[in-house]
């Protein structure tokens, strides 16, 4: 939890300050990779969209393979927030996935329903 | 906008009061009790300027409609927090009310005073986590307060468009709610935007 950071460009021209997200840092070494690769802790970002709603699972041992199930889910991530549809890591998709967020799922959530006890 | 699913609301009959407390427990030292309760009591105002639903203060927090603690780390509902960063807060969809803020952000109700690049307008998360709490889900709309992410140095705590439809499809409008005015204030941003 200390650097080096993933200082990421502002997609936003009013906020231009650096975005240093330690959560998600690591996430900025995948701008540019593509499907068909084998990178070395991608399977995080698989978790990530796992996570908030975009990739769907039975199977939660996620492979480091940017393989189909991964563009889906940036597909219909991209597609979501707003971002232009590329099924790629660009930069301004890579700095949206770092920007720090609300834990609640995106997709159709069911979270934080509970029970009264 | 979108609801969570199954379109959850609080259903008790409108005009509808809903209390809200702060746990006892809260761990976070860099903001003053009164400067927390000041960024709450504003982030429950914009809400309740548009829809029928008044938010009380109560000193009662086993009884409270909405519950809300600064945590850290694991806090015993499945999603621990993460630290600086990362996911700054959750909320439950109605009518649950727990309300739950990560106790590791640098926290902030002035920028002028609060000059690090990592701080986090509590108002702004308070806003939009009140939006869940009342049973509006993330939308796509980026200008809009339930759009999922806020960068550090970020204040967005005037309800839009998107926001206020969102919300008055669940619960109604409130009697004393100016629409015209509200989209002409909008439309004014957009076209300031534009040129």
């Amino acid at each position: 939890r200390t650097s080096p950071f993933f200082s990421s460009k502002p997609t936003n021209p009013t906020n231009n300050h650096k975005i240093r997200s330690y959560t998600w840092h690591e996430f900025g070494k995948f701008v540019d990779a593509t499907r068909g690769n084998n990178i070395n802790g991608i399977s995080e970002l698989k978790k990530y969209f796992h996570r908030f709603g975009y990739l769907k699972m039975d199977n939660l041992n996620f492979t480091d393979l940017f393989d189909d199930h991964l563009e889906h889910a940036l597909i219909k991530y991209q597609e979501k927030l707003g971002l232009s549809v590329t099924g790629k890591l660009d930069e301004n998709t890579v700095s949206q996935i770092i920007s720090p967020r609300c834990g609640v799922s995106d997709s159709a959530p069911k979270f934080m329903h509970a029970k009264r006890h | 906008y979108a609801f969570f699913s199954g379109r959850p609301r609080w259903s008790r009959s409108i005009p509808i009061t809903l209390t809200y407390a702060f746990s006892p427990e809260n761990v976070i030292t860099s903001l003053s009790k009164s400067e927390i309760k000041d960024a709450f009591r504003r982030a429950f105002s914009h809400w309740a300027s548009v829809i029928p639903v008044t938010f009380l203060e109560s000193k009662d927090y086993g009884f409270a409609d909405i519950k809300i603690g600064f945590y850290k780390g694991d806090h015993g509902d499945g999603e621990p927090f993460d630290g600086v960063l990362g996911v700054l807060a959750h909320a439950f969809s109605p009518e649950t009310g727990r309300f739950h803020l990560d106790a590791a952000e640098t926290w902030a109700v002035d920028f002028d005073r609060k000059k690090s690049d990592e701080a986090i307008d509590l108002e702004s998360v308070a806003t939009h986590e009140i939006g869940h709490l009342l049973g509006l889900a993330h939308t796509s709309v980026q200008e809009a307060v339930m759009f999922p992410s806020l960068r550090p140095r970020e204040k967005k705590v005037d309800l839009k468009i998107d926001d206020i439809k969102g919300i008055q499809a669940l619960y109604g409008s409130n009697p004393n709610f100016n629409d015209q005015a509200r989209s002409e204030s909008d439309t004014s941003i957009s076209n300031g935007v534009a040129l």
